[in-house]
């Protein structure tokens, strides 16, 4: 089973292992090249020697039993090398969190939290826009208030001016000057009636 | 202090050059190019010194060149900064879930935390606002029922009167 | 299989953020 160290690949935007795989092949082509430049060295000279006995597959063998031993050496090597590498350099312990990562640390809220948060969220917006017509309402309410108190003010001077009216001819209080007509135009008819017998 | 990534990187790729270094020995190469080293021993060394200092100049540059390309250097002096900050944590840490609705939850609480206090707040000072024109309003409607008294009672009285009124007429036909 | 880890790797470090920009800027239009 492969352990994608995907972790690591967040950090480092490219994953461990193809990191190593790609240093891997990178030596091994090296190596491969510049056993080629030493063997073509190696004929070139011989070129210089024309009695010699040395055939280029000799060199040939000899360059691939150097290889092998080399590539054999390179193998185990890097295995190591790598080995060290992806568990000390190229991993990110279990105990360590990206800093991209912090916020599941502070708050690590379940589904049901977060559907308890959202929730809680919605709740409030019904109950400001709740408060926010209610708060409307009460300000119609209040201009209307103002201009019935007018009316009813309007109203009451109305009253006023009439009795103003009433006092600056003379009747102060209608009441009693009613009250003291009738009383006088009672006492009027008793002494018409008085005098009306008196003549009989 | 534990040596950092970066030396530790290098120490690994320098070690693993100086064993693949002994391991391709000269006695080595001398021996597998027999043929030629009995020819031309020194020719043989030199041939040697230059396939080792190749070598090791190509692995060197490219390692160089992967670190240049990764910006290691940075990379593992950040990621050693970020192990050190967690040193005191035990526990295995967050890891994430591979259920992208599921991880970005947390990402979300903090900015609803702050919405929710946020209506919080203002659902707090709607209610204080509504609350005081509240007061206002039933003052406002005591009020106009105050004056409405007042004109009823100013009607009462002028009623009164007009029955006076109706009374002396009376009398005066009488 | 690399390219899909790198991949999907880059969207968990980047798209959060992303998305955050997204919901904070819904959260600040509601507010105003």
């Amino acid at each position: 089973s492969v352990n994608p160290m995907a972790y690591e690949a967040q950090f480092f935007g490219f994953t461990p292992q193809t990191c190593m795989l790609r240093i891997y092949i990178a030596f091994q082509d090296y190596l491969f090249e510049v056993m080629l430049v030493v063997e073509s060295v190696i004929l070139k000279k011989l070129d210089g020697f024309p009695g010699c006995k040395i055939s280029p597959l000799q060199i040939r063998k000899s360059t691939e039993k150097f290889l092998l031993f080399m590539k054999e050496h390179l193998d185990k090597l890097f295995s190591k090398m790598e080995e060290v590498l992806l568990q000390l350099v190229l991993n990110i312990p279990k105990n360590v969190l990206l800093p991209e990562d912090k916020v599941h640390e502070q708050y690590p809220y379940s589904k049901e939290q977060l559907e308890a948060l959202q929730d809680e969220i919605h709740q409030l917006q019904k109950q400001y826009r709740a408060e926010a017509s209610a708060g409307q309402a009460l300000r119609a309410e209040l201009e209307e208030q103002k201009a019935v108190q007018a009316e009813l003010e309007k109203i009451l001077q109305w009253f006023d001016g009439l009795e103003n009216t009433c006092r600056e001819h003379g009747t102060g209080n209608f009441k009693e000057s009613f009250a003291f007509l009738t009383q006088n135009a009672k006492r009027l008819q008793d002494v018409l009636k008085d005098v009306e017998e008196k003549s009989k | 202090a534990a040596p950092g990534r970066a030396q530790m990187f290098a120490t690994v790729v320098d070690t693993f050059l100086e064993k693949l270094v002994a391991a391709g020995s000269y006695q080595r190469f001398a021996n597998c190019y027999r043929c030629f080293y009995k020819l031309q021993p020194e020719m043989t060394r030199s041939i040697y010194d230059q396939f080792i200092s190749q070598l090791q100049a190509s692995i060197k540059e490219e390692i160089q060149e992967v670190k240049n390309e990764g910006n290691l250097e940075t990379v593992f002096n950040s990621l050693d900064k970020i192990v050190e900050e967690a040193k005191n944590r035990e526990e295995p840490a967050w890891r994430p879930s591979g259920i992208p609705e599921e991880d970005i939850r947390s990402a979300m609480v903090p900015y609803l935390l702050k919405h929710r206090s946020y209506l919080q707040k203002i659902l707090k000072e709607k209610e204080e606002e509504n609350r005081k024109v509240a007061e206002s309003v039933l003052a406002g409607r005591d009020r106009i029922a105050e004056l409405q008294q007042q004109i009823q009672a100013r009607k009462h009285a002028w009623q009164a009167i007009s029955k006076e009124q109706r009374e002396l007429v009376m009398t005066f036909k009488e | 299989f690399d390219e899909l880890i790198v991949e999907t790797t880059t969207k968990r470090k980047q798209w959060p953020k992303k998305i955050l920009m997204h919901a904070i800027q819904t959260m600040k239009a509601e507010q105003e």
